[in-house]
């Protein structure tokens, strides 16, 4: 899936984005 | 030999049953290891999360395409939930490597990532059995011309179904297209739309979890400089 514009940084995930970390 | 439009659809079909063929609609041993590592075990309540999100699916289903269609609308959800434990699985294990955690008790507790994770597998599903919902002339809508009820089951029905943020779907969209490599390149630019249509509109909403992230970055100050202006 190249031309999918991956935006996440290195330190970012679902468990940063769920406020999980 | 050329592809009409349906016989691209029939084919997206079975490759997903192929790239499904050997997950199951439980949890695999590796998850089950995942849920053991929790401080809370999370297993009970994916569980009746799960059988409970099935039952609002096929009901739905059923009543959006017909009540003879709920056997239907139940093998589309098992599909479904047989890609939301093998993409959390493939999730789990890049998270463990990125963050050298085993422990995800915070995130496998967490039931706006769970229904999130499973309405996109859900979705993921769903779009497969419209056929290419892109090429039919928008986003799983023929304009105007007299549609199958299947192609008002796209996007972003599932929201609807599931009462969920469309702004909770859309942060589990690029880790889930990470974490499924095979997933059909029509279907990551679906996906992809699903993430401009929530962006351009549905994240906006009155009551939208985005709001509660804006107030608090606000409130947080401002945190990261602003880039300086190029030179």
């Amino acid at each position: 899936n190249q031309d999918y514009h991956f935006g996440l940084e290195d330190h970012e995930g679902v468990s940063e984005l769920f406020d999980c970390d | 030999v050329p592809q009409t439009p349906i016989r691209a659809a029939m084919n997206s079909i079975q490759q997903l049953r192929v790239d499904l063929t050997s997950a199951s609609d439980q949890p695999s041993s590796n998850l089950l290891v995942y849920y053991k590592n929790c401080t809370v075990d999370p297993s009970e309540e994916i569980r009746k999360r799960v059988e409970e999100l099935g039952q609002v699916f096929v009901e739905r289903f059923a009543q959006a395409v017909g009540q003879h269609c709920e056997g239907l609308g139940r093998k589309r959800f098992n599909l479904g939930a047989q890609l939301y434990y093998k993409v959390m699985e493939s999730m789990l294990k890049s998270e463990e490597k990125r963050l050298s955690v085993q422990n995800f008790s915070k995130l496998l507790n967490n039931a706006a990532f769970h229904t999130s994770l499973l309405a996109c597998a859900l979705e993921v599903v769903m779009a497969t059995y419209v056929g290419n919902s892109l090429k039919s002339g928008g986003f799983g809508r023929s304009s105007g011309s007299s549609d199958s009820v299947e192609t008002d089951l796209c996007f972003p029905w599932i929201l609807d179904v599931f009462q969920l943020p469309a702004f909770d779907f859309y942060k589990v969209i690029e880790s889930f297209i990470k974490a499924e490599p095979t997933l059909k390149h029509d279907m990551m630019k679906h996906l992809e739309q699903c993430e401009h249509v929530i962006m351009e509109s549905l994240a906006w909403k009155t009551d939208s979890p985005l709001f509660d992230l804006l107030k608090q970055s606000r409130e947080e100050g401002p945190g990261e400089q602003a880039e300086p202006p190029a030179t």
